[in-house]
């Protein structure tokens, strides 16, 4: 799977996710990567974009929880990916990247690791793996 | 407030061993595809031309599962999905089960702003295409030997997987597969 989130300078935000899914997987099976609110969410808050098994994320709809924990309580990006993927998901089964409208970026994972970069406008760049 | 930009290549049991003829390509893959976001985005661009823009380019990398590369289904096809969402509006569109599609995220832009719907699937998403005239090519055009050779790894070990799982040892028990061969970690 791949994906992309960003925002710019005025907070408008976009997210976008792709994929060829599971290896071995049943002709006609859908993940979760084309399921708004599951593999993919963008709202006036934040942007995310999900990867992993897609099954587990489906059962989760984990790119609208993390929006949702920003919308209704309140808290900022780096916690709510945090908690939806350390907390609400079964290890080794999914990361997700994500940005604000205020330009925060998260990128957490609970699988080995996770194929990922950011940059923001005040000059930091990262790309990692594990 | 500032622009930024974040993207992901997959995630999964990617082996700290991980050879550097493995290692190098996805990470030089990783920059290139960063340089062009940051690039749109300190051009001006919106974000949502911003994440098409670096979603297609990645999946044009063969290391990377989707478009070229994507891995194959028990019938050794590739199903290609995506999706694309605009914040402000909460506009957006899906497309699944694609066989000829090169970029699957712009078609999925395209059920988006050209249809009344929010996503469309196989042979619709395909007659969709050629109707908006979006670069098609053989299915041979999206699977490499690499994944080929996955595929058979996987029926051989009877599990379905993702991203980068290894293949198992001679004579490693798949733990959590069911009697269908799935992984059961959900």
């Amino acid at each position: 799977t791949v994906g992309c989130v960003a925002v710019d300078s005025y907070g408008n935000l976009a997210s976008a996710t792709s994929t060829g899914g599971l290896v071995n997987k049943r002709v006609g099976r859908i993940g979760d990567s084309p399921i708004i609110g599951a593999g993919t969410y963008a709202n006036e808050l934040c942007a995310i974009s999900v990867t992993g098994e897609g099954e587990a994320i489906l059962r989760a709809t984990i790119a609208r929880d993390v929006a949702a924990m920003m919308e209704f309580k309140g808290v900022s990006l780096e916690e709510a990916a945090s908690y939806v993927i350390h907390e609400c998901m079964p290890k080794g089964t999914a990361g997700l990247v994500a940005v604000s409208a205020a330009g925060e970026v998260a990128m957490p994972y609970n699988t080995t690791g996770m194929f990922r970069a950011c940059a923001t406008e005040d000059g930091y760049s990262e790309v990692a793996i594990w | 407030m500032g622009w930024a930009i974040a993207l992901h290549g997959g995630a999964g049991d990617i082996p700290l061993s991980l050879t550097l003829g493995s290692r190098q390509p996805r990470e030089e893959a990783l920059h290139h595809c960063l340089q062009i976001g940051v690039e749109a985005l300190k051009a001006k661009k919106p974000p949502l031309d911003v994440v098409e823009l670096v979603v297609r380019e990645l999946e044009n990398i063969p290391q990377f599962n989707a478009g070229k590369g994507s891995v194959l289904t028990n019938k050794g096809t590739v199903e290609m999905e995506a999706s694309i969402m605009d914040g402000r509006t909460k506009n957006c569109g899906a497309v699944s089960g694609l066989k000829t599609v090169v970029n699957a995220v712009s078609l999925a832009r395209l059920v988006m702003e050209k249809t009344p719907h929010v996503y469309l699937a196989f042979h619709g998403a395909e007659e969709f295409a050629k109707e908006q005239g979006v670069e098609t090519a053989d299915s041979s055009h999206f699977i490499t030997a690499e994944n080929v050779e996955r595929l058979k790894q996987a029926k051989e070990a009877h599990r379905v997987q993702i991203d980068y799982t290894q293949p198992l040892q001679n004579g490693t028990k798949e733990e959590t597969s069911n009697t269908n061969g799935e992984v059961q970690l959900g």
